[in-house]
């Protein structure tokens, strides 16, 4: 977008359009441009050039929360920690924890333990086999059609006994509308925390990167059912912004831990929240 | 809802007398935001109020007295329109061997709405067959394998690595099975991938599939236009199955994709079960887009 004019209300249009094609959602584009109005009214926005690094700089001011702030695991030695990789259908949660399985072991040195909870879909647990062995870690699968809290419980003692840093859990994709299935994420959860009651659980909602509003019923659903640490926005090397993460971030204070940029790998980036506003406007 | 909203606001407006012309403008705004807040794209809900408000301006509504209800009624009358009418079984056109091939991003349902779409036929007495033509996605053939033998529908694996080559060698084999119908499930992909969208290409002009599908879930944003455009161009598909409808996504990504590309939705996913799959209904979506 240029912006070599006047600030008017054309200007905002174009502005509200770029935010709201992004997923922002109306409310958030709408609170984003009163901000902008206000600032012009005060004589603090004059030049049109300037509006852009205004309305970035408001985007940043107004969700600080959707940057991490506390480190993404704990560092205390309060091992095994436990990342719990939960999402609606196809989001991209599997490749996610090939990715992270990657990430912890070659950027951080952890010895990384994955679990195959989805005992519902066919060739799940093929699927995650596939990036254990391409990432050189340890699978715990139970059969398929069995039950996911039961190979949580098995994988979390096989972490214990075998001294590893984290188990990643891969779960079953589920829509946040399904409660019996919404519970069943809830048992899995109780499940490793009565095993161990002071064990480091950080639940993982990962999000489709092209999903729209309906992010904010998943992203509140989830929360209820498994106390969501973190985001994972998938999907970003297409053309989508994944701007439904500031509504998540206003409604649940939830931050982004990382972004997901393809299917290979390495292709998983930690989240950055100046780098994710100037993606907005590329 | 958007009929509770508008109803409240005329309810007052009357009290202070005439519904105006000027009124039923300013309710286009209401419309226009629960179009985005069902998903539906900037520009198209743009162009769609537009339509909307021109038909209100030309009715009774302000002489109605529930102008609220008249407003909503017209705009469920052109969403319903727009989205295809009412939903018509279709069918295909010439000889067997009938083909359909299936593309769209990344985990949209392709893979699943294939095995569902065997199903569909199969019941309807046709003897279909699934190809398994993503290499690239872990375990995918093996998904695909796995799904086809649920339902006793013969799977297609090449022994190649290339895509254009196994949908090649099905072709040939489905005659010796005789085989009346061939889903080609393809990778997902995304339509700024170049060389991935080319591969399509290849397919599309080897195969000439009476059908393509593009495959969208039915909770995608903004970007829908996006992949939907690309695709289009490219591939010209022949229609739009929409997927994951039995979460609470209002669907307006659907009517994104049927303004921008004119091809009609022909199939519904609602489940993650093979039988869970129904012709598209028009009417119930835009029901669902206005919340
Ligand atoms: N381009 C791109 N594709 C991705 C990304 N993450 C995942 N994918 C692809 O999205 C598709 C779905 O990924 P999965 O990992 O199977 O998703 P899932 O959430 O585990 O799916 P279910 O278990 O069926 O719910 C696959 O084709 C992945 O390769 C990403 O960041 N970018
Ligand atoms: N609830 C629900 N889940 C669905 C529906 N259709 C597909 N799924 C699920 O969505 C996920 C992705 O489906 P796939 O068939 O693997 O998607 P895909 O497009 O083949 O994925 P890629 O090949 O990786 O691009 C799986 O968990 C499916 O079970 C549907 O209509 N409803
Ligand atoms: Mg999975
Ligand atoms: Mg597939």
């Amino acid at each position: 977008i240029t912006f070599r004019k006047r600030i008017d209300d054309n200007l905002l249009d174009k502005i509200e359009e770029a935010l709201i094609t992004s997923d922002v959602g109306v409310e958030i584009a709408v609170q984003l441009i009163e901000r902008l109005k206000a600032l012009v009214a005060e004589n603090r926005l004059v030049e049109s050039d300037a509006i852009l690094e205004a309305l970035k700089n408001e985007m940043a001011a107004l969700f600080p929360a959707l940057q991490e702030k506390e480190g993404f695991l704990p560092e205390n030695g309060r091992v095994p920690g436990v990342l719990l990789v939960v999402g609606v259908n196809g989001s991209g949660k599997t490749t996610t924890i090939g990715k992270l399985a990657r990430y912890f072991i070659r950027e951080r040195g952890k010895k990384v333990l994955l679990a195959a909870c989805d005992t519902f879909r066919a060739a799940a647990i093929e699927q995650l086999t596939v990036w254990a062995e391409r990432t050189g870690c340890e699978l715990i699968k139970g059969v398929p059609g069995g039950d996911p809290a039961a190979v949580a419980f098995d994988a979390l003692v096989a972490a214990i006994n075998r001294g590893h840093d984290l188990l990643i859990i891969d779960t079953a994709g589920r829509l946040h509308t399904k409660v019996n299935l919404m519970e069943e994420l809830r048992k899995i959860r109780q499940v490793l925390l009565k095993k161990r009651p002071d064990l480091f659980v950080h639940t993982l909602l990962v999000l489709d990167g092209t999903t729209g509003q309906n992010a904010l019923m998943q992203a509140r659903e989830f929360n209820g059912v498994s106390d969501v640490s973190g985001l994972v926005v998938t999907k970003l090397d297409g053309t989508a912004k994944g701007g439904i993460v500031f509504s998540i971030c206003k409604d649940l204070s939830i931050p982004v831990d990382f972004i997901g940029t393809g299917e290979g790998p390495d292709d998983l980036v930690p989240f950055s929240l100046p780098a994710f506003i100037e993606s907005f406007f590329k | 809802t958007l009929s509770d909203r508008l109803e409240s606001i005329f309810k007052t407006l009357r009290g202070q007398g005439k519904i105006t012309e000027q009124n039923i403008k300013d309710s286009m705004r209401d419309i226009r935001r629960a179009l985005l807040e069902a998903d539906v794209n900037y520009k198209v809900a743009k162009d769609f109020v537009q339509k909307v408000m021109d038909r209100a301006l030309g009715t009774e509504v302000q002489n109605s007295i529930t102008p609220g209800q008249l407003i909503v009624k017209i705009v469920h009358n052109e969403l319903t329109a727009l989205l295809g009418g009412t939903s018509s079984e279709f069918s295909f056109i010439g000889p067997a061997p009938h083909k359909i091939m299936m593309v769209g991003l990344q985990g949209s349902g392709k893979t699943t709405m294939s095995a569902k779409l065997a199903l569909y036929y199969r019941k309807k007495g046709k003897r279909p067959m699934l190809v398994a033509a993503d290499v690239y996605r872990p375990a995918a053939i093996k998904q695909l394998e796995i799904l086809g033998k649920s339902i006793q529908v013969p799977v297609f694996i090449g022994d190649q690595k290339n895509p254009v080559a196994i949908c090649r060698e099905a072709t040939g084999q489905s005659e010796k099975e005789a085989c009346d119908l061939i889903i080609f499930d393809t990778a997902g992909r995304l339509h700024v991938d170049a060389e991935m969208m080319r591969e399509l290409e290849k397919i599309a002009a080897a195969e000439k599939p009476n059908e393509i599908f593009f495959t969208a879930d039915a909770m995608t944003g903004q970007d829908a236009v996006n992949s939907a455009i690309a695709f289009n161009d490219r591939l010209n598909f022949t229609g739009v199955v929409l997927t994951k409808l039995d979460g609470d996504s209002r669907g307006g990504a659907a009517l994104s994709i049927l303004a921008v590309t004119g091809k009609p939705v022909r199939f519904a996913g609602i489940g993650e079960k093979i039988d869970q799959i129904e012709l598209f209904h028009p009417d119930r979506l835009a029901s669902r887009i206005l919340g």
